[in-house]
């Protein structure tokens, strides 16, 4: 007789489980109701499988965004991890949406699951992309602004795994600054 | 021990159960 032996297929764990949100932007409704909890993943095969299901930033129409943030934490500014913390931007022209935004997006990601931060991962709250008219825009963000050694880590790491030539220079700005920010725009506490 | 994965590795996992 033939014995035939199934090896149980183990997936990848991921140091965190992460949720991925998504907001749409629909005026008649207060912000809040716009944004929905899609899932939660924590292996890299489930990650997959819902990366490739659901639709490419660069095709989500102008107003909507996708948020990963680790278990817990709520893509928005008043949630107890984010309050005192800040945001890696990365701004694109309109043109960046058809050439470099997924990529973008995607390698923002493969530094959040695949824990790229060292060990300054752990001030990593999430990610942002904002799919706008005006031009699209992708924010990692941390917890503590104060935290400059992680800050600046992260933000070299980053600028490096996007590929960003050294003449192109990113900023870190904290939420409590972009919360109230007027109309000039909003000073960038970190630079790289 | 922390989970750390490279871009390659995880690149390497986005087609693994259609190649299956």
């Amino acid at each position: 007789k033939e014995i035939l032996i199934v090896q149980p297929y183990m997936k990848h764990p991921l140091q965190n489980r992460w949720t991925l949100w998504f907001y749409k932007n629909d005026k008649n409704k207060p912000w809040q109701a716009n944004l929905r909890l899609v899932t939660k993943f924590d292996t890299v095969e489930d990650f997959w499988a819902l990366y490739n299901h659901i639709q490419l930033a660069s095709r989500l129409m102008s107003g909507c965004d996708y948020a990963v943030f680790k278990d817990g934490i709520e893509p928005m500014w008043e949630d107890n991890r984010n309050k005192c913390g800040g945001r890696w931007l990365i701004t694109l022209s309109k043109q960046q949406r058809m050439l470099e935004l997924d990529q973008y997006w995607l390698e923002t990601l493969l530094c959040l699951i695949g824990e790229a931060f060292d060990d300054y991962s752990n001030d990593i709250c999430g990610a942002v992309i904002n799919v706008r008219a005006k031009g699209d825009k992708i924010a990692i963000w941390t917890c503590d602004t104060e935290n400059e050694e992680a800050v600046l880590h992260i933000g070299k790491t980053y600028k490096e795994r996007l590929g960003l030539p050294m003449k192109v220079v990113i900023g870190y700005q904290a939420h409590a600054d972009t919360a109230t920010k007027s109309g000039l725009g909003v000073k960038n506490k970190f630079v790289v | 021990d922390k989970k750390k994965y490279d871009r390659e590795f995880l690149l390497g996992f986005q087609f693994i159960f259609a190649s299956m």
